[in-house]
């Protein structure tokens, strides 16, 4: 699974996610990537949202629209809201990761697995590659 | 104000040192910095993050390290059925497919469901005609069908495993 998220200058959100899935399903399963308020979320009242990992798991939290709802409800700052919610997966027995970013331009990724390909950039500052979780 | 920020993923799972090949590790790097790059571009110039999420995901898409587009797994029966969405924070405008075997990218595929359809989501082989209606560029099964990928679906059937997440499992 891949996925991007970004705010721009004009201070608008998008996301975007895009999977083939897992290896050997069968029956048409579909995970959460392609379900929006699950896999992917955006909206300039919060954030946008794309996550990766066991999407039966990220499905029935509806996880990228509940970290936005934490955003907006209970005023979470995006590590806190994407953290909280990651550990809701977790406990429900779920694995993976999010990537956020705020509709003020906060970034933020919330892994529960020991790594993630993930980078970002901002128009300030230099890029960043990560792939194991302690980078 | 010229601020802005991009975040990509590749896919979450059990990745840790030393247990990825060298090769794959710098592969995946240079991937995630190439759709970064793509994403950035946009930005940079002032386009909109709708533009620069697509960009930046067709970029992932076509990269053969990453579980979508031409990296993307099998399913049991041996074939690339890919899931994609995408959606606007200016209006909460969304477009999503599921189930897609022959649009080269998928992504571009959903974006078009929220621009030229009245729906959200389309699924199967209504997805797959609305793609070659709207002149989507069109890809052919030998395309998506890495041989990795393909050993992969032949490890998990000779252990007699059921469907799991790559990512998970191999990273």
């Amino acid at each position: 699974t891949v996925g991007a998220v970004a705010r721009d200058a004009h201070g608008h959100v998008a996301a975007a996610t895009s999977t083939g899935g897992i290896t050997g399903k069968r029956w048409g399963r579909v995970g959460d990537s392609p379900i929006v308020g699950a896999g992917t979320w955006a909206d300039d009242r919060a954030c946008a949202v794309s996550c990766t990992g066991s999407g039966e798991f990220f499905l029935r939290v509806g996880v990228a629209h509940e970290i936005a709802a934490h955003l907006r409800f209970a005023g979470e700052s995006v590590q806190t809201a994407a953290d909280a919610v990651m550990a809701e997966v977790k406990a429900m027995g779920g694995t993976g990761g999010v990537i956020v970013v705020g509709a003020d331009g906060t970034p933020a990724w919330s892994l529960t697995t020991p790594g993630m390909y993930r980078a970002r950039a901002r128009a300030t500052g230099v890029p960043v590659v990560a792939i194991f979780g302690d980078e | 104000m010229d601020d802005w920020t991009l975040l990509i993923h590749g896919g979450a799972g059990i990745l840790e040192r030393g247990k990825i090949a060298p090769e794959a590790e710098a592969a995946a790097r240079d991937g995630l910095a190439q759709a970064l790059e793509a994403g950035s571009a946009v930005l940079r110039g002032c386009g909109t993050a709708l533009d620069a999420v697509e960009a930046a995901v067709r970029a992932l898409e076509d990269h053969p390290a990453f579980n979508a587009g031409r990296g993307s797994v099998f399913t049991y029966e041996g074939r690339n059925e890919m899931d994609a969405a995408i959606m606007d924070g200016r209006d909460r405008s969304a477009g999503a497919v599921a189930g897609v075997v022959a649009t080269r990218n998928p992504i571009s595929l959903a974006r078009a469901v929220m621009e030229h359809s009245p729906h959200v989501m389309l699924a199967g082989r209504g997805a797959d005609g609305f793609s070659r209606d709207h002149g989507l560029e069109q890809a052919d099964a030998d395309w998506f069908a890495l041989p990795e990928r393909r050993a992969q679906l032949d490890a998990m059937k000779a252990s007699g495993g059921s469907a799991f997440d790559v990512d998970m499992k191999y990273g």
